[in-house]
């Protein structure tokens, strides 16, 4: 564990409870992608079934859990609970678009083919892409919530964190993983506009609004 | 070189 991993994963955590808290306090899903979240809880429970063959860490296991009830719970809250205030109109991304590829390109490039290790490397592949549904939606709408930008920097800082500690890892430990590496560059690419916009409006204090 | 396989990861 290096500071790269740890602030990764506590800014995925709070990724994850920004958007819980939400809405929860809000009672209100309006501005999230119930794609998005369904794609994730896809990401964590096929990548996380190593939880059944594996112990790695109590940390590793807590998180991991933590994760996929969290996912599953937000999943909930949005096409149940809360289920009035999804833009359904809004969020018309077709999440086959982004698994039926990842399926393939898991099939075709990954370490070894065996059953866990396709699912590790298809999860690996679809999270690189699935805020795509939210990206969308926000472009559709024009702009985003402020809690809702403070949720997707959390989450796309999250990755970029872990792009450091593979280079701590590559000098430090002679690991290197280049499925996760170029995956995790992708992923974080796809945010760099909304940083942009995140950087220079959203901590000035306006709302995040996409320029016409 | 090792590769990650051990997926102590997140």
């Amino acid at each position: 564990m290096n500071i790269f991993r740890l602030t990764g994963d506590l800014a995925h955590l709070t990724a994850i409870i920004i958007l819980l808290l939400k809405i929860w306090k809000t009672r209100s899903c309006s501005g999230i992608s119930g794609k998005s979240q369904i794609l994730f809880t896809v990401v964590y429970i096929t990548r996380y079934l190593d939880l059944f063959t594996n112990y790695i860490s109590a940390y590793n296991t807590l998180m991991k859990i933590i994760f996929v009830v969290s996912s599953l719970a937000t999943v909930f809250l949005i096409y149940f609970k809360f289920k009035a205030t999804y833009d359904r109109n809004h969020d018309t991304f077709r999440m086959e678009f982004l698994i039926i590829p990842s399926i393939i390109l898991a099939l075709l490039i990954r370490h070894e083919f065996t059953v866990m290790e396709v699912l590790w490397t298809f999860s690996i592949y679809l999270e690189a892409v699935a805020i795509l549904p939210q990206l969308f939606l926000v472009s559709k709408t024009g702009e985003a919530e402020t809690i809702t930008s403070h949720y997707l920097f959390a989450l796309g800082s999250y990755r970029g964190l872990y792009l450091l500690n593979w280079i701590w890892r590559y000098y430090f430990e002679n690991f290197l993983d280049w499925i996760s590496i170029v995956a995790g560059f992708v992923q974080t690419v796809l945010y760099c506009d909304f940083f942009y916009l995140y950087v220079t409006r959203v901590l000035h204090g306006r709302k995040l609004r996409l320029p016409a | 070189l090792k590769s990650l396989t051990l997926k102590d990861e997140l």
